[in-house]
């Protein structure tokens, strides 16, 4: 199965080229790839109506934690994630503020000890599709703890 | 590096990669093998982090989050050769794609038996994790993150839960959730407020919305008991994912198809589920919505 309005065309038919599974080492037996499983979707059990209480705990760990959202997105809106960031009820340690990338502003964040909320402006669901180069940034930046 | 999974050469790759990369498969619970697909870092393998990538579903596959996101190569769309992503996320981390659970994409179990839930998913991975780095153990001392997209919002909590509290040794600094699916309640309802407030519902909707769904306390959008509320808030879901937009962003065209799959027709009655009884009874009626008879 696709999800709506994404076009997997491409790689779906290269991943599925014999000399393409091949050079991947997966089982000539195993069926053709496809993007979504309908064997797994259709049945899966959800248990956690909310993650709220695992983020708790992640971030009493001294875990790293940064929530990021395109902000076009409307399966999961950029609204929804901040107000879970917030309903923690950690204290901010900054203010709600722009981040700037290639001298533009690219999105918004805020953090709240060591968890982080941000929005790449004008990208959807999928941002390192749609906004490449901020991604990358964002990215690269959280995993050397700098600021954005 | 486990020599037998390394990806040597791929057809249509025209360019010479400077990262290794390899593709094969991890031991998840018994009888289930996930399959990966690992790419070093094209700075510093030996000491750059090594991130887990999952995409989310539930039941889609992480590659494609590596073929059309932060992957360091995508498909062209001959869907026969290749060209390098300037910006992928391997510029300076490993990159660890994981196509899970098991019956996601080329990953499998021998009964063939793919319902599965949270708290299994989480220990699948998990395991698939201590698998990868028995397979990978110069890498066991990289600094680790998990990051994940959509229905990651709940694998990647819950697997990064297993990481920091489980016996294995590992560099867990951080975990990251990109449009995530994190309260399935804040999900709903901050989607009413994006819709109105994005030009999508109008003055009518959205005066039936606030006096059906709410009162001094505010309003509920996502698990009222009112018959009136819920049909106002499937009039508004129905805009959002049943009218033609492109759901995943808002300003861009529909490419592909509209159609659903079940995978995704599934995910989607996760979302406002406390509807979806009544989801299948109203379907969008097109452009005259305004005059549609609600009864």
């Amino acid at each position: 199965g696709v999800p709506p309005c994404i076009n997997s065309t491409a790689q779906t038919n290269w991943l599925n080229r014999g000399d393409v599974r091949k050079a991947l080492h997966i089982p000539a037996t195993l069926p053709a790839w496809d993007i979504c499983s309908d064997a797994v979707g259709e049945r899966y059990n959800i248990l956690y109506w909310t993650v709220k209480d695992v983020y708790l705990k992640l971030l009493s760990m001294g875990l790293r934690a940064l929530v990021y959202n395109g902000d076009t997105d409307m399966a999961c809106n950029f609204l929804g994630d901040q107000w879970f960031v917030e309903d923690l009820g950690i204290k901010e340690t900054s203010k709600y503020k722009t981040w700037i990338y290639d001298d533009q502003v690219a999105g918004f964040y805020q953090r709240f000890g060591n968890i982080t909320f941000l929005t790449v402006k004008g990208a959807g669901h999928m941002v390192p599709q749609w906004a490449p180069g901020p991604a990358l940034h964002m990215f690269q930046t959280f995993l050397i703890n700098d600021s954005y | 590096q486990y020599a037998p999974d390394e990806v040597t050469d791929l057809p249509g790759m025209t360019f010479k990669p400077n990262y290794r990369q390899w593709s094969g498969y991890l031991q998840a619970g018994p009888g289930k093998f996930l399959h990966y697909w690992f790419v070093t870092s094209q700075r510093d393998p030996t000491k750059d982090p090594v991130v887990l990538w999952l995409n989310g579903g539930p039941g889609c596959s992480s590659l494609d989050g590596f073929l059309s996101e932060n992957g360091p190569f995508h498909v062209n769309d001959d869907g026969a050769t290749l060209y390098e992503n300037e910006f992928s996320w391997n510029k300076n981390a490993n990159m660890l794609y994981l196509e899970s659970p098991a019956g996601v994409g080329y990953s499998y179990s021998d009964d063939h038996n793919y319902e599965t839930d949270d708290d299994k998913v989480a220990a699948d991975n998990y395991q698939a994790l201590q698998s990868f780095f028995v397979k990978f153990p110069n890498f066991t001392l990289n600094e680790f993150f998990i990051f994940g997209e959509s229905y990651g919002g709940i694998y990647v909590p819950t697997l990064s839960l297993r990481v920091a509290t489980g016996q294995a040794k590992i560099n867990f600094q951080g975990f990251s959730v990109g449009n995530g699916l994190s309260s399935f309640a804040l999900n709903d309802e901050s989607l009413i407020y994006f819709g109105y407030y994005h030009g999508l519902f109008g003055e009518d909707l959205w005066r039936d919305l606030n006096d059906n769904c709410c009162n001094k306390g505010g309003c509920n959008f996502y698990n009222s008991s009112s018959d009136s509320c819920k049909i106002q808030v499937n009039i508004a879901f129905s805009i959002v994912y049943q009218s033609g937009l492109n759901e995943y962003s808002l300003y861009l065209d529909c490419e592909g198809r509209q159609g659903f799959s079940k995978t995704y027709e599934k995910a989607m009655t996760l979302l406002f589920r406390n509807y979806r009884k009544t989801l299948h009874t109203y379907k969008y009626s097109g452009p005259r919505l305004s005059s549609v008879s609600l009864n």
